[in-house]
C-alpha cells in the first residue's frame, strides 16, 4: 500500500497567555483536522481533497487565527486571505482581503479549478464567491471575544506605531 | 493561521494556507498565506509547504518555494531543507517564521524559529502526534 500523510498547523509565533490557557482545545482542533484529511486519503481521496477539509474545519473552528475565528485589523475589520496549490498540476488559487466568505481556502481553490488566474483579491474575490453560491456568513460571524480583547489591548494611537509594528500572522 | 500538507495514494501533494491576518494591522495589509511561494506551495517533484509566521518575512525571503527549490538543487531530505532555510539561510531575520512540509514518499519537514507552532501530522496508521511547544 502506498504511503498517505497528512501535517497540519495552527500558526507560529510568540507565546501567549491565551495559548498556554486553551492548549488543550488547541490540540483537540488540530487533532481532528488531521484525523478529517486523513479520512479523506484513506477513502482515496486527493491531497487537494485532504488539505482543503483539513482547512476548513481549522476555518470553522473560531480558536484559530483564520476564518471564524480571525484577528482584526486597525479598524476592527475581518480581512482574510487564503492559498492552495496542486503539487501534480503544478496549479495554485489564492484570495487576499476577503470579507463574509465562510471558507477562504474553498474560494482559493474555486478560482484555481475554475479560472484562468490565480491570485483575486478583495471585492473581485468576493464578487465570485456570490456568483457561484459559495458559503458566506454575516460580518458577526467572523467576531471572536478573544480577537476584540486582543485589539483594545494591542491598540495604539497613533498610525506610525501601526505601521512599524510586528506582522505576526 | 492555519495550513496543511498531504499525500495521497496516487502520489501527488498539495498544500493550503488560510489566515485572518494580524491584529490592529492596517486595512488591506496582506501577509504570505495568499501568496503562492511564500506561505504556500507544493510540487511533486520536490514537497508542499505551508508557512506561517511573520507574513512580511515569509514573502520577502519567498521562504515556500525556498525549501521545494534548495531540496531540488541538493537533492537533500525534506527536514533538512527546511532547517536550513530557516535556521542558516535565514538566521538573522528577526522574526517568527514556522513550516510544516512534506514530500512525495511520506516525509515530513517540519521547522520553526519562534517560540511555538500549532501542529499535529499522521502517516498511514500511526497514532496523531500533536505539539505546541519544542
Amino acid at each position: 500500500m502506498k504511503n498517505i500523510a497528512i501535517a497540519v498547523h495552527g500558526g507560529a509565533g510568540q507565546d501567549s497567555e491565551f495559548i498556554r490557557m486553551n492548549q488543550i482545545a488547541y490540540k483537540a482542533g488540530l487533532v481532528k483536522a488531521v484525523n478529517t484529511g486523513y479520512e479523506t486519503l484513506k477513502q482515496g481521496g486527493s491531497a487537494l481533497d485532504a488539505v482543503e477539509n483539513a482547512v476548513r474545519l481549522m476555518e470553522d473552528n473560531p480558536i484559530f487565527n483564520s476564518a471564524r475565528g480571525s484577528a482584526l485589523n486597525a479598524k476592527g475589520e475581518v480581512e482574510m486571505d487564503a492559498s492552495i496549490m496542486d503539487g501534480s498540476k503544478h496549479s495554485a488559487g489564492a484570495v487576499s482581503i476577503v470579507r463574509n466568505v465562510k471558507n477562504p481556502v474553498t474560494l482559493a481553490r474555486f478560482i484555481m479549478e475554475n479560472t484562468s488566474h490565480v491570485f483575486i483579491s478583495g471585492y473581485g474575490a468576493l464578487e465570485i464567491a456570490k456568483e457561484n453560491n459559495l458559503e458566506l456568513e454575516v460580518d458577526s460571524y467572523f467576531i471572536t471575544e478573544h480577537r476584540v480583547d486582543e485589539l483594545i489591548k494591542e491598540r495604539m494611537d497613533d498610525t506610525d506605531d501601526i505601521k512599524r509594528k510586528r506582522k505576526n500572522g | 493561521t492555519v495550513g496543511a500538507v498531504a499525500l495521497d495514494n496516487a502520489g501527488n501533494i498539495a498544500a493550503a494556507t488560510s489566515t485572518g491576518g494580524t491584529s490592529n494591522c492596517l486595512s488591506g495589509r496582506i501577509g504570505d498565506s495568499c501568496i503562492i511561494g511564500a506561505g504556500c506551495f507544493a510540487n511533486n517533484s520536490s514537497c508542499a509547504v505551508s508557512g506561517t509566521g511573520d507574513g512580511e518575512l515569509l514573502i520577502t525571503n519567498v521562504i515556500a518555494h525556498s525549501i521545494a527549490f534548495y531540496m531540488e538543487l541538493k537533492n537533500c531530505s525534506v527536514q533538512e531543507a527546511c532547517d536550513y532555510v530557516i535556521h542558516q539561510r535565514n538566521k538573522d531575520v528577526e522574526g517568527d517564521i514556522g513550516v510544516i512540509a512534506l514530500d512525495a514518499m511520506g516525509n515530513f519537514g517540519i521547522s520553526y524559529n519562534s517560540q511555538r507552532m500549532l501542529r499535529a501530522w499522521k502517516m498511514n496508521e500511526e497514532i496523531v502526534t500533536v505539539k505546541i511547544y519544542k
